[in-house]
């Protein structure tokens, strides 16, 4: 038996609209630390790995653990029927073919469930390896968000340049050029507002503006956005969901011919 | 000219 409610359906519904423009499908492994996923675009150019802890559900029972491939589209649709203060909770027997999505209102009178059918999924895991990544930006989700938006406009690539003054990102094309230099900040209020380099080397990498605009799909679920960068790796995209977990995007660097 | 890496080259399959 498998049973993860949450109080409210938006986290829910945010954490969908984070991964389904990336992925058709994905496989949610369930066992008792929680909820896992982790799936490559189409293209393998970018992965998402999602974790949600159990903890971080009102209520979380998993007896035995469950692989659950599931057409996110479906749960789309699924998940557009529930209010967002709707209790939802996520059900499903051991070796199920299918899965259960109830809602419930606050006040308890409207209860309603929808059975969504399973796929078998044949997908690949990958390792990650452990990497000390040069530099580490951590910055306001809106602000990536914005400069990856505004970017986009110029070129479909957008080059990252991180220096211990700041983090510049850059974009030309046949319109012309543009730069957008963040510094560092220092004394600010709020500290969902900070932009914190933490840089053991400089670096320079390229990516695809198309791949970093859907990863700020995720911007509702988190006031801070985390780049962490090296030199010919994977960039790591990191949004945390408070108290529940986090959504990271890997994506490959543009490389030389 | 740069061209669009993949994940597969970074990654090991599990």
């Amino acid at each position: 038996m498998f049973e993860a409610r949450l109080n409210n359906a938006t986290t829910l519904k945010k954490i969908l609209d984070a991964i389904k423009d990336l992925l058709n499908e994905g496989t949610f492994d369930c066992s008792d630390s929680g909820i896992q996923l982790q799936a490559m675009d189409n293209s393998h150019v970018s992965l998402v790995s999602l974790t949600l802890r159990s903890d971080g559900f009102d209520k979380f029972r998993c007896d035995r653990n469950l692989s659950m491939g599931m057409n996110l589209g479906s749960m789309a649709k699924i998940l557009k029927c529930a209010n967002n203060d709707d209790t939802v909770t996520i059900k499903a027997q051991d070796n199920a073919d299918t899965v259960t999505f109830m809602f419930e209102s606050q006040n308890q009178e409207k209860v309603s469930d929808y059975e969504m059918k399973l796929m078998n999924l044949d997908q690949e895991h990958l390792g990650i390896p452990e990497t000390d990544y040069s530099c580490v930006v951590r910055m306001p989700a809106m602000e990536f968000a914005r400069i990856c938006r505004d970017l986009a406009q110029f070129s479909e690539s957008v080059v990252i340049c991180c220096t211990k003054e700041g983090v510049k990102f850059s974009a030309s094309g046949d319109v012309g050029s543009a730069n957008v230099k963040l510094a560092q900040t220092f004394n600010v209020d709020k500290e969902e507002e900070a932009i914190v380099i933490e840089m053991q080397e400089p670096v320079v990498l390229t990516f695809a503006c198309r791949y970093l605009n859907a990863f700020t799909k995720a911007t509702p679920l988190s006031n801070q956005v985390q780049l962490s960068m090296s030199a010919d790796v994977p960039l790591v995209v990191e949004y945390r969901i408070a108290e529940l977990g986090h959504i990271r995007y890997y994506l490959a660097p543009k490389i030389e011919d | 000219t740069q061209t669009q890496g993949r994940l597969d080259n970074f990654f090991k399959v599990l």
